[in-house]
């Protein structure tokens, strides 16, 4: 007897009140959200697995400039994109995690690279770019996570200056 | 943040998160990274369970886990354990955001405490549906 398939995707939270985006921004959130999902739905029709349908819904996501990760990244302080990204099996709950890396061009990718082909949880920074560079997936300059909408976005946080306040109330309109 | 939570055919279930965190982040903070048990979980005893918000408190909360807890624990359904976490104990300690969910028996739930979660979802009967706004 085969289960029932579900699938669901997010692209991030916040105040996402009716009128902050235009309605041509909003039928491209939602094309690119039905993209996404339909990604990962057909893995699933066609029998794949649930961890292959997540990594592809999940690299529709980081390629596409609306949403905080990927391409579309935020920008750090210093003007450059850290992109962080996890993944785990719920057959045998195996993880694999990577944080602060600045070239996979798709961070789940190198997630999911860690999880199969390390004995580690989690690497970070330097170490996981080290780690990715031998894994023979598509690297990227860092300047390839920008976009326009990002850039001034970071510009604004900076001229409101100081740190971002992370005390609940004090967030950014959108985050996550 | 993005992610994504699966049920496949056979039963099992996955989830994957992934984010640039937060705009002007210093001090190389990891504060936003789905850290396991945080923002990204996946047990076929349970639920898969992917974050998106205010990530420190997601930490504090370790939400996800907490979620699959519930259900794993407590035998609560996956909607009663993300009321329980997205509109308890994270709202309670300030947190914002919220989760996508799936049980091991096809139960979808997407769960948030803000006025929206850009989000998309299969529902029972394979229909795709995406929306942005809570009242969507």
């Amino acid at each position: 007897m085969t289960s029932p398939i579900a699938l669901a995707i997010h692209g991030g939270a916040g105040v996402l009140t009716p009128g902050l985006l235009s309605e041509s921004d909003e039928n491209d959130v939602h094309e690119a959200l039905l993209r996404a999902i339909t990604a990962g739905h057909r893995i699933l029709e066609e029998g794949g697995s649930s961890l292959d349908a997540v990594e592809a819904c999940v690299i529709e996501l980081e390629e596409c400039p609306w949403f905080n990760a990927g391409k579309g990244a935020v920008f750090t302080h210093d003007g450059d994109h850290e992109l962080d990204a996890a993944i785990m099996d719920g057959t045998n709950c195996n993880v694999g995690a990577i944080a602060g890396a600045r070239y996979i061009r798709n961070p789940i990718r190198g997630a999911r690279a860690v999880m199969e082909k390390s004995e580690h949880a989690m690497l970070i920074s330097q170490g996981a770019d080290r780690f990715l560079a031998d894994q023979q997936l598509p690297l990227v300059s860092n300047d390839w996570f920008d976009t326009p909408l990002r850039r001034r976005q970071w510009q604004e946080q900076k001229q409101q200056g100081g740190p971002v306040n992370l005390e609940p109330g004090h967030t950014e309109k959108k985050f996550g | 943040t993005v992610g994504a939570v699966a049920l496949d055919r056979d039963g099992h279930v996955a989830a994957a998160t992934s984010t640039g965190g937060i705009t002007n982040k210093r001090y190389g903070r990891v504060g936003d990274t789905p850290l396991i048990g945080a923002g990204t979980w996946a047990d076929d005893r349970s639920a898969a369970i992917s974050a998106t918000g205010h990530g420190e408190y997601f930490i504090r909360a370790a939400v996800a886990h907490d979620i699959a807890a519930r259900c794993r624990y407590l035998g609560v359904n996956l909607h009663e354990a993300c009321q329980q976490v997205v509109h308890g104990e994270l709202k309670t300690l300030g947190g914002q955001g919220g989760v996508i969910a799936i049980a091991p028996d096809g139960e979808t739930q997407l769960s948030f405490n803000t006025p929206g979660m850009y989000r998309a979802w299969r529902d029972r009967d394979g229909r795709l549906h995406t929306a942005i706004h809570s009242e969507d």
